[in-house]
């Protein structure tokens, strides 16, 4: 007399989406904002393009609803891709080991849902590929059941001139005066990051906002790379192994991963004792459980390769805190690459002091990951846990609170651990929480040296 | 060349496992301990079965695995639906408006798939529904591309006697040394706010923990009820009509809400200016849009019924209260029923000082949620941003910190508003946050009330 059912993951998101930030409409109105400009950087940037992003919130008069429209002139969406790619939940291009902002296939579905549900109206999607001759419009709802795309309108018409990019709209029930704030900064913030991209926001109250391309060359993009032996799991071999052509395990080894040349694929092999010409399609599950401890154990594979990540790097950083905070002092530090379970990383962290800033009785912390600013559950975040002063002795570096000093933290990563599927709080994986450690460390040196010297020349002055 | 692809359910959960609490083998082997506790408790308790639970958890020689075996006096599963109650990730029977400790259906298929990947071993279930003259016995695997249960093998035979229940054995890669403090508070903490349940659980140091059942009685188990019109949004309402053999749109409200009865729904449908007798099955998404915001504005709906929830009550608090930390002075407060968005919840509080409660820098925090234990993310909790000094006047209740004193805090739901998949933290709805304030105060004044007879006991023992 139990009733048990199944949900699709459409249906699934809809009944919880509250856990992807869609909780109330102030917060849903942020949500939606970050969810359409984070897909426009990763259409961008990652590739290569200097963003143009222009962002238009506009309120329909005697409503609570709001049509918020992106538009992005990256490599736009084949149109053949569209209708998944803003109706069905768990479909991204985003499924690979390269740094982007998105990872989940999640993003614009909720954005796209919430509107759907709250006012009925579906999302419009104008594209046109770059290399493409024509431009591309749809009209899409979601069919929350079956998880698939409701294709209400679509057209196309040959392209004047040399557009490329995307445009989105959506329309949802959002609340301005609660979520003004959080908007505005978290769109400052990400001008911040991105000194190469031009942004531009009107909002509701006819407010124009305008962040200027101020650098004109885009950091190298993050380039896809294979999985590291230090990340496998059996189900990750049986799904290497299932799309391997290779005939014997050496030949699996060194085609499926990263990091795994013959030398070290003999090597390996021998320690584990496992035969190098067996077929790895023959492999048992006890055998694959034993392949998947022994990668995960084996000390001599060449660290995971960096060439997935794409740091901001301690120039923009710098020239980041200066622009916003005005500070009397600023120093930016790049950690090499390390891993995690087979991810690579690269945290990053900027200190600026004094100047404009504020005296406050707890560092202002910026934080960052994957270049997405995060801006709530501050105390539940790694970054926090490092930077507190309840965890973290400035007084060593001559800072007591209350003082003028923030913090800038950039953790990037083919894999950032976040907390929870909204991307507000990133994880204290151990290995990342010892690098934040050593950055702050290596920045609050220079900090101090700063302040031992301008207490000399001060004392220098006084006699 | 951008590639696009999409995941199945349990692809996604695979991947993202640390956002369900599957991050490391210590945290793993905790929440693989929970998911199996929560499913059985969630089969006697809410049923009206005093619940017998025994919890085995044993290391195999010479590994880092973990056999863990939960056996319960419960309802037992159908064996139709047993695949997928252990194969398919979003298969659930709680996917309704009841209060149950469960709801993602997403669970114990997270253990599983953590066995699976790190152990590469099935789970195996033995059950026998109330009733039924067989026990039924099932080992399986989850097909994580395709989100399908893969039966390795599968039993049953005649039962002699009346068991009747569940036992699921998993085995995974855990970490005993680091999970161990977190597991025994965890089951103290379930026992605690469960003293009619007898729990027995045996560890892998040999350990022997037992909670007998101290009362012999179960509380009134929640009952399912029917959506409430202030929870509803465009999708809900399709849903419902859906579903709906109404022909007209006041049979349709009568039928498909609680708290609609004849003279409410003419009312309303006046009021919104809307014709009883159209076919709710004819209305447009535009008029979807103006049924939904007018069903949520409407003031004189009952409000929901609270049948479908079972809170604790100020009993078992104080008993639970007293049993752990033996303290001088104890209360619990029941709020009445409330709701936000059309969900009924209940707030309830207890307070104990003093006795052998160590003063303490800040308040000891006890978290329940839907009668669950929450041990971890407490700085991002309602329950802790209502009972931190920095936000509530402890001092007007004559307490200063140091101070020894715990909160006991229990919110239950038709859906409790977690944070995340791993159920570890509750968001700050502002009508919970509200309760939860109320609800402490009054505990607090009667607290206050205590400390000034003390203190004037005292005085005069001094003259
Ligand atoms: N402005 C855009 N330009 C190009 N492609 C886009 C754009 N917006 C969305 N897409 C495509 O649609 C896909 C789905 O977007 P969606 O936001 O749902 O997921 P995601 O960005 O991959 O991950 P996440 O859930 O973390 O945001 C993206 O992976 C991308 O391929
Ligand atoms: N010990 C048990 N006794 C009876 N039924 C059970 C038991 N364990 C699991 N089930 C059934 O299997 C289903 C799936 O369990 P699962 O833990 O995956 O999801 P859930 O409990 O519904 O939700 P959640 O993801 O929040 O735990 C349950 O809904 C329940 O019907
Ligand atoms: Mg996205
Ligand atoms: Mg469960």
């Amino acid at each position: 007399k139990e009733t048990y059912r199944s949900m699709s993951p459409s249906q699934f998101f809809y009944e919880y989406k509250e856990i992807a930030g869609f909780s109330n409409p102030a917060r849903s109105l942020y949500q939606t904002v970050r969810e359409l400009v984070e897909n426009a950087l990763d259409a961008t940037d990652v590739y290569g393009i200097k963003p143009d992003i222009s962002i238009v919130i506009e309120r329909i008069p005697g409503t609570n609803q709001y049509r918020i429209t992106v538009e992005d002139n990256g490599i736009g969406i084949n149109p053949d891709y569209v209708p998944n790619a803003f109706g069905q939940v768990l479909f991204s291009s985003k499924y690979k080991l390269r740094q982007s902002r998105g990872r989940f296939g999640l993003g614009v579905k909720m954005a796209v849902l919430y509107g759907q549900i709250t006012t009925g109206k579906p999302v419009e999607v104008y594209t046109s590929p770059i290399g493409s001759k024509r431009v591309y419009y749809f009209k899409i709802k979601i069919d929350i059941e079956k998880n698939k795309p409701i294709i209400l309108e679509k057209a196309s018409w040959s392209k004047r001139g040399n557009w490329h990019g995307t445009r989105v709209t959506v329309t949802i029930v959002g609340d301005w005066s609660r979520a003004r704030s959080r908007v505005h900064e978290y769109i400052r913030r990400t001008a911040i990051v991105a000194p190469y991209a031009r942004i531009t926001m009107i909002d509701p109250d006819g407010n124009i906002v305008y962040y200027p391309r101020i650098v004109d060359k885009v950091p190298r993009g993050p380039r896809e790379v294979k999985p590291h032996p230090h990340g496998v799991d059996i189900e990750l071999l049986k799904q290497l192994i299932k799309s391997s052509k290779a005939r014997t395990l050496k030949e699996f080894l060194i085609e499926a991963f990263q990091s795994v040349g013959r030398k070290t694929a003999e090597n390996f092999l021998k320690e584990a004792q496992l035969d190098p010409n067996i077929d790895p399609h023959t492999l048992t599950d006890e055998q694959l459980e034993y392949l998947a401890r022994k990668l995960r154990e084996y000390k001599r594979f060449r660290a995971p390769s960096a060439d997935a990540l794409s740091p901001l790097g301690p120039e923009i950083i710098e020239a980041g805190l200066k622009s916003i905070l005005k500070p009397e002092f600023v120093v930016a530090v790049t950690r090499k690459p390390k891993a995690y379970e087979g991810h690579p990383f690269i945290v990053e962290v900027g200190i600026a002091y004094g100047g404009e800033i504020p005296a406050l009785d707890e560092p202002l912390l910026l934080r960052y990951a994957n270049k997405i600013p995060l801006l709530y559950d501050e105390k539940s975040d790694v970054a926090w846990k490092v930077v507190n002063p309840q965890n973290f002795d400035w007084k060593q570096y001559l800072v007591s609170f209350p003082a003028p000093i923030a913090v800038l933290t950039h953790i990037c990563s083919t894999k950032v651990p976040y907390k929870g599927i909204g991307k507000e709080s990133v994880a204290d994986v151990p290995e990342i929480e010892h690098e934040l450690r050593m950055a702050l460390r290596e920045a609050a040196r220079k900090l101090r040296a700063y302040l031992l010297e301008k207490k000399r020349e001060e004392e220098a002055k006084r006699r």
